[in-house]
């Protein structure tokens, strides 16, 4: 799987659409705090599939939608899309029939209705999604998703929680 | 069950052994499991030894050398099952600037032998200037992001003063 | 007992309120005690709005936000009964450049208003620039500990570019 | 009181002795990770009184006392002296007859064998020690003395862990 896109609409702070495009090596991301950084990161995880809120620093899940400014209301919806390139047997997952091609995932949520998702215009249940990422060795709850907090997590877990991260890992 | 993780353990371990060295330009640690013989009834215990300095558990280390260490336990983790897409939020912030040149130094390592592609996150001038790119998140109008590319050139002249 | 609390409560908070407001350059924060009628019962929880954001608990907050609110309650309760001595170690570590200014900023209003001495720790080269004096900690000998006295113009040069 | 100077010796990575000026205003304090910042800070808060090794991040008290390299035989105690000009009665408190003056606090600790602390040249208990900070608004738990890990204790509390900082400050 090669990573190439991520699209957001109404995912946090990011109410207007944004396209990030992911290539190869290393991409900094840089900017004040609370400009939105972590949102944006935050986005990729949420789109794999990530079920907790609390894990995206919210009460519920509505609270990923665009909640308004003093000079705009809140939004209905968010959607966050991620773009991939698949070699193998992947796409024939989701009915696709191709086993090689390009992958668009996309998740969206509607305020009080939960989140539906799609992959490749299909229909597909979040499932699905976790299954398509977790056969590339990534997902929402890939230890290569180091969020803002995890460092210290780690420092101050107690050994039977790190163990939990290799059980993850395994 | 209990013999994935075992097996696990010892690839997570060997690599961590490396990447610790590696990062720290010296020293050695190890993971232990502990309090039980069954694995996965057991906790994982951090045991490491920056150069010259004893082994202790990783609650003895300094804020950075605890940071660098929890860096190569991720990585370790990380490099025994390489994921396409590897994303970093702020991880060097406790981080002086040698330690800092060494985390690029291990990053460019692995661009080279993994196609795993890097989002990094920071706010420190040494990680930017090490950046292939950089892209800004701005708040201009008050409470909405919005994404530029930034001139990696202009960032690296703050750096080379 | 609970008069003391509640009075140390109102005068912490008309602090923080304050300090809340100089380091973001503007929003407004407050201190509530919840759950509780009684406050030797009550919860602190700390409400704050960042400048064109909405009011929201602390754990809403940017890294950055949350840390620079922490430092301001800190500083409401220093205030309160102002020590001779304030030590802070790597409070800077998650703010970007502009709040680190803002930060140093509001030391240099408290140095004037209290008797209070600083020592800081940091590995932030702004932060640095903005101290009287620099003393280095080296551990030329591996593990072994020693106190210099370093140049403050060579640090500013670092920052000056 | 004008805290004025702290001299240790043998106190965890300061096995030489080494004596730092507290002037007016701000004094950074650099250095690499682990050459031992923040524990010339710990020191301050340890002579004060400190009697928690949990939050000195040790295990026991005698863990502050150096413990060797692979060059260096670890030392038998470990001592740590803060110097405060001090203005009023306070050192009547410790027998001193003088009102104002200069106070030398010195605490010490041999392995196996406690802590013992100094005033002025006196054996004086710990609580005598606690007292004299406390009423100059300072002391091994004053809200001033900010270690590492404390902003992100501060955010990640517990609402009635917040109540209790204000307690302590109160
Ligand atoms: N649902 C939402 N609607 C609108 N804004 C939101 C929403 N959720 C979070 N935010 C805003 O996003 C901001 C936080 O952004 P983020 O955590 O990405 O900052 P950051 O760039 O990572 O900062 P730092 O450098 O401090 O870590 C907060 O100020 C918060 O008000
Ligand atoms: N009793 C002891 N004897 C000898 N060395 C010790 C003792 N206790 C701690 N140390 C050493 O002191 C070092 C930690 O120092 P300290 O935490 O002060 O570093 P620091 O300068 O604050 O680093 P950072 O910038 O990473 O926070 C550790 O490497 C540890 O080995
Ligand atoms: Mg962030
Ligand atoms: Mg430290």
């Amino acid at each position: 799987m090669k990573i190439k896109r991520l699209r957001l609409t109404g995912f946090k702070s990011f109410v207007e659409p944004a396209e990030l495009r992911i290539e190869p090596g290393l991409t900094g991301v840089v900017g004040p705090n609370g400009c939105g950084k972590s949102n944006l990161l935050e986005a990729i995880r949420w789109v794999m599939g990530e079920s907790s809120p609390k894990s995206m620093r919210s009460g519920g899940m509505d609270d990923v939608i665009f909640a308004g400014t003093s000079s705009r209301p809140a939004r209905d919806f968010a959607e966050v899309a991620l773009v991939a390139d698949l070699e193998g047997a992947a796409l024939t997952s989701i009915g696709d029939g191709d086993s090689d091609g390009e992958l668009e995932v996309i998740r969206r949520i509607e305020r009080g209705q939960g989140s539906a998702y799609r992959a490749n215009g299909r229909d597909v249940r979040a499932k699905d999604i976790s299954l398509i990422f977790a056969d590339a060795a990534t997902g929402a709850h890939s230890p290569a998703l180091v969020s803002q907090g995890k460092i210290a997590a780690v420092i101050s877990a107690k050994p039977a929680e790190r163990r939990q991260m290799l059980e993850e890992a395994a | 069950g209990r013999i994935r993780l075992k097996a696990a353990f010892e690839a997570v371990d060997t690599h961590f052994q490396r990447l610790f060295t590696t990062l720290f330009n010296g020293g050695a640690a190890h993971l232990e499991l502990v309090d039980s013989d069954d694995p996965l009834e057991a906790g994982l215990e951090i045991m490491a030894q920056p150069p010259g300095k004893k082994l202790a558990s990783l609650t003895l280390l300094s804020g950075g050398e605890q940071a660098l260490t929890a860096i190569a336990l991720i990585f370790g983790l990380f490099l025994t099952n390489p994921a396409p897409i590897c994303v970093l939020d702020e991880v060097d912030a406790p981080l002086d600037d040698a330690n800092i040149e060494r985390f690029c130094d291990l990053l460019d390592k692995m661009v080279a032998e993994t196609r795993t592609r890097y989002l990094i996150v920071t706010h420190n001038a040494v990680t930017m200037s090490r950046m292939h790119r950089l892209f800004g998140v701005t708040m201009v109008e008050q409470g909405v992001s919005r994404l530029v590319s930034v001139d990696l050139e202009a960032a690296e002249e703050l750096v080379a003063a």
